[in-house]
């Protein structure tokens, strides 16, 4: 048995809209811990973990743990008939084939029951290591979408190298070249609007924009992002999302041949 | 040139 009630369950809906356009199934793992995927897209390049914790639910029960497989478009399909407002509560039985969404409108004058299929998916479970980073950088994620969203428009690739002068966007394409430096900025009216740069080491790698703006799907979770670099690690796109949880990004690096 | 890397060649299966 399980019955998972989400107060504010736009962030549901937000999170299937971050998600869908990388990975087309995945298991959805419940646990005393909470709710949670892993998944990589279908060229094992990138890799989404996602956390809502049990305490961030008004209601939360899962008798054992649990693995459900959705195709991510359909469960999608099913989240945008839910109001923005509306409150989601997750149901699934033991042994069951389907899980229930059941959407309620904040005044509770419209309930709505959707019955979705689940599917059984080979998950192949990654260990994601503890690591110390290069560098981390924490910036507003509006901006980091920006920036991603307008370098792609020149070239594919992005460079992104950090330095004690800051962090620098670059890429090159057949009509030209680009390059955006943020500084760190501590002096903000609001510290989601601030960029922290933490560096260890320099630190530079190049990524393909094509997945960095996929990932930027997430920016209506969190007003900030947290850019994690190290020259031995996938790069980690972090989103956290209010009182529940995270979720981030992993994105193989291009590698000089 | 460069090359696409994997996520498989960070990350192990557990």
């Amino acid at each position: 048995m399980l019955e998972l009630r989400l107060v504010q369950g736009s962030l549901l809906k937000k999170v299937l809209e971050a998600t869908k356009d990388l990975v087309t199934d995945a298991n959805f793992d419940c646990s005393a811990t909470g709710f949670s995927l892993q998944a990589m897209d279908s060229s094992h390049v990138a890799l989404v973990a996602l956390l809502l914790r049990s305490e961030g639910f008004e209601h939360y029960r899962c008798d054992r743990n649990i693995s459900m497989g959705m195709n991510l478009n359909n469960m999608s399909k099913m989240l945008k008939c839910a109001g923005n407002d509306d409150i989601i509560t997750i149901k699934g039985d033991d042994g069951s084939d389907t899980v229930t969404f059941m959407f309620e409108s904040p005044n509770q004058d419209k309930i709505s029951d959707f019955e979705m299929k689940l599917m059984d998916i080979d998950s192949e479970h990654l260990g994601i290591p503890e690591a110390e980073y290069h560098a981390i950088v924490k910036m507003p994620s509006s901006e980091f979408q920006r920036i991603c969203k307008d370098l792609s428009s020149i070239g594919d690739t992005v460079v992104i190298s950090v330095t004690k002068e800051g962090v620098k966007f670059s890429t090159r394409g057949d009509i030209g070249t680009a390059n955006i430096v943020c500084r760190q900025n501590k002096t903000v009216d609001k510290p989601e609007e601030a960029t922290i740069i933490e560096m260890n080491e320099p630190v530079s790698l190049t990524f393909a924009l094509r997945y960095l703006n996929s990932f930027t799907k997430a920016t209506p979770l969190s007003e900030s992002v947290t850019v994690s670099l190290s020259s031995e690690l996938p790069v980690v796109v972090e989103y956290k999302i209010a009182d529940m949880g995270y979720i981030r990004f992993y994105l193989a690096p291009k590698i000089e041949d | 040139d460069s090359k696409q890397g994997n996520i498989l060649s960070f990350f192990k299966k557990i």
